[in-house]
């Protein structure tokens, strides 16, 4: 052990194993988390080659070995509470990225959230078992964060009962899906519903993509890989285009919304129900901005104790650069920020859970308020912490800028959520429009309830009083 | 409102309070935004697109409440004295950091006077000093292992600078002493010069 941390470690005024409880929630839980921690960490199976002295081809084919090996880990110790799996699969994949992740985060929770009976019935065991492997398509080559842009079509065919699947245009290829390149064989594809001479907006369909016994792409079906990014080496980000692709009406999910087999359509009970999964993975990155801010933090203090430069007082021997004032302002407002976004994750976590439990019961009345607290925490978070990571790196002067820092890594595999399920800036507007309706409310004499209800004191407030 | 709210800038619920009128008082000016456009017979869309930056001013206000907000409701659930102390250090140098940031906001809106603004940057430099002694134990409390971690620099036992010495040995480049380009592009460049 070194010396300066070991003393610093010495100097601490508190019980470091309380706190590690707290983040956990609960000394049950730390002690869970640090039994999965082990079974990975002595895994013969999970020791490879630095990841950073491989090529991207090689890196994804070994992020496709490590997700296989997994899927087999989890069943043969029998690990199904999502937290231990996640707990599990964040060890073994470290700052990297997971080559099926887009099957557990996005394909698996959407046909949990939207499939009717029968199709949870159908597609849940075939997803579940990796007969099926998907990712969820919803990015177009032209088009972003605003959903109604996108250019997709499912036309109805009373005549076979199928939905008629195109991408009419080269903007409306679908572009970026993590697994669609290479790895899966379906996918869950966002497009305009036009049925009996009327488009309905966007809705949710199960596509094949490629057979599930050779793995080729499907008549009508172009899919590929887009090529190196700026980080997620690992992940085939996909393009996919749809040449009059044939699917059975029963790959719409029917949830919300139906079609019934002579094409007349019924409406969902609210808008938003289709966008519902990345109302969960917004809800998630919150957790994950203070899971990688954190990481970085950890890397950065503790460096900062151990290397000494230059002098504060003449003639002394150089101090531990975390005794600059200037390397603690850089440092512990991002520590601090850190805790709090952990604390935000939590609650994020929490309120997600509760909300779509009110929602499987037929309530929606929460929904618009998770849905805008959900884009401008994710835009908030993802914001403050990628720039913090920047900081966290440059705090380790040059050797922050090597690939052993574990910084640059750290960077590139945060820096797409501020893009990714919603563009930071697009989000913050969609806050703004909740916050905009709720304020008119208040001005209306409303009362509102949840985080917002200070629009109603803001009425009241204004004069403050004197001292 | 002219004067001041009063705030106590030691006290974190005050600072959740400044925090709130924050948020308030930059929805009521997006929201004013929008109407002095609305007044200038612009559409509902255009007035929308000309007060847009005011409108992600103030989501992200309400955001930064939100975090502050969360953070001190947990300081409440905490019952161990010393871990209390330390994170309501850390929560009072978020709060008070976010005010640094956007002092501009609090000084606009009459809720924090030129002298708690310069109060409050005195009490960030304490509280830089007063949490130096926490600071590894405080990153120690996020138990990342070594290997998940995947960090020369942020070892748990410090060893920096022998291992990243090791680490460098390992890259491709050096699986050779003399690479395959000397011989294909630098030794013929030298014989022909």
């Amino acid at each position: 052990m070194n010396p300066d941390i070991r003393k610093e470690r010495e100097n601490a005024t508190f019980n470091v194993e309380i706190l590690t409880s707290i983040l956990d929630g609960s000394p049950e839980k730390t002690r869970r988390r640090r039994e999965i921690e082990t079974l990975v960490i002595n895994d013969p199976d999970f020791q490879h080659e630095d990841l950073n002295f491989l090529s991207r081809s090689e890196r994804y084919d070994a992020a496709v070995k490590k997700s296989a090996q997994m899927i087999l880990k989890l069943r043969e110790y029998g690990i199904s509470d999502p937290e231990e799996i996640y707990c599990y699969k964040s060890v073994a994949r470290s700052h990297y990225q997971e080559a099926l992740g887009l099957h557990f985060v996005m394909f698996l929770p959407t046909l949990y959230s939207q499939c009717d009976p029968q199709q949870f019935q159908k597609w849940v065991p075939l997803a579940e078992s990796f007969e099926v492997l998907g990712t969820y398509a919803q990015t177009e080559m032209g088009h972003g964060t605003h959903l109604r842009g996108l250019e997709t079509t499912a036309t109805y065919d009373p005549a076979t009962q199928e939905f008629v699947m195109n991408s009419p245009t080269v903007t409306s290829i679908k572009w970026w899906p993590g697994g669609l390149g290479k790895t899966s064989n379906h996918a869950i594809v966002l497009a305009q519903l036009h049925t009996q001479g009327k488009s309905h907006g966007l809705h949710a369909f199960i596509v094949a993509i490629r057979s599930m016994g050779t793995h080729m792409p499907l008549p009508g079906v172009v899919v590929g890989d887009i090529g190196p990014k700026f980080g997620f080496d690992e992940v085939d980000n996909g393009y996919l285009k749809l040449e009059n692709v044939r699917i059975p009406r029963e790959n719409m999910l029917m949830k919300f919304a139906k079609v019934e087999p002579d094409g007349t359509y019924v409406k969902p009970p609210s808008s938003k129900l289709t966008y519902g999964t990345m109302v969960f993975i917004r809800s998630m990155i919150v957790g994950e901005s203070s899971r990688a801010l954190s990481k970085a933090c950890t890397i950065a203090v503790r460096y900062s104790v151990v290397r000494h430069q230059s002098e504060i007082r003449a003639g002394e021997p150089e101090p531990q650069i975390l005794d600059y004032q200037t390397q603690q302002h850089k440092l512990f407002p991002l520590l601090a920020t850190a805790y709090a976004f952990h604390f935000v994750g939590q609650y994020m976590n929490q309120t997600y859970h509760r909300i779509t439990g009110d929602i499987s019961h037929g309530d929606f009345s929460e929904l618009p308020e998770l849905h805008a607290l959900s884009a401008g925490l994710k835009a908030f978070t993802t914001w403050t912490a990628n720039a913090g990571i920047e900081v966290c790196r440059m705090s380790c002067g040059g050797h922050g800028y090597s690939r052993s820092s574990g910084l640059p890594d750290i960077y590139v595999t945060f820096t797409p959520t501020c893009t990714y399920e919603g563009e930071n800036t697009v989000m913050m507007l969609q806050t703004a429009r909740f916050l905009m309706k709720s304020y008119r409310q208040a001005r209306g004499g409303q009362q509102l309830s949840g985080i917002v209800s200070y629009l109603n004191e803001s009425e009241r407030r204004l004069q403050p009083q004197p001292v | 409102s002219a004067r001041p709210t009063v705030v106590n800038i030691n006290d974190l619920a005050s600072l959740v309070e400044v925090y709130k009128l924050r948020a308030a008082k930059l929805v009521e000016l997006a929201a004013k935004s929008i109407q002095q456009e609305l007044q200038q017979r612009r559409s509902q869309e255009d007035a929308w697109n000309r007060s847009s930056i005011d409108l992600v001013r103030a989501a992200d206000a309400h955001c930064h409440y939100v975090v502050v907000k969360l953070f001190a409701a947990k300081l409440g659930e905490i019952g161990d004295t010393g871990v209390h102390s330390v994170l309501s250090g850390l929560a009072l140098l978020y709060a008070l950091h976010g005010v640094t940031l956007h002092s501009g906001d609090f000084l606009q809106a009459d809720l924090l006077s030129v002298p708690q603004v310069n109060q409050a940057n005195q009490r960030v430099k304490e509280l830089l000093a007063q949490l130096r002694p926490n600071a590894v134990a405080l990153v120690d409390a996020y138990d990342y292992r070594d290997q998940m971690l995947n960090s020369v620099l942020g070892r748990y036992d410090g060893q920096v600078y022998e291992n990243m010495f090791e680490w460098a040995r390992k890259s491709p480049l050096n699986r050779t002493e003399v690479h395959d380009s000397y011989h294909k592009y630098l030794k013929p460049l030298q014989s022909k010069l």
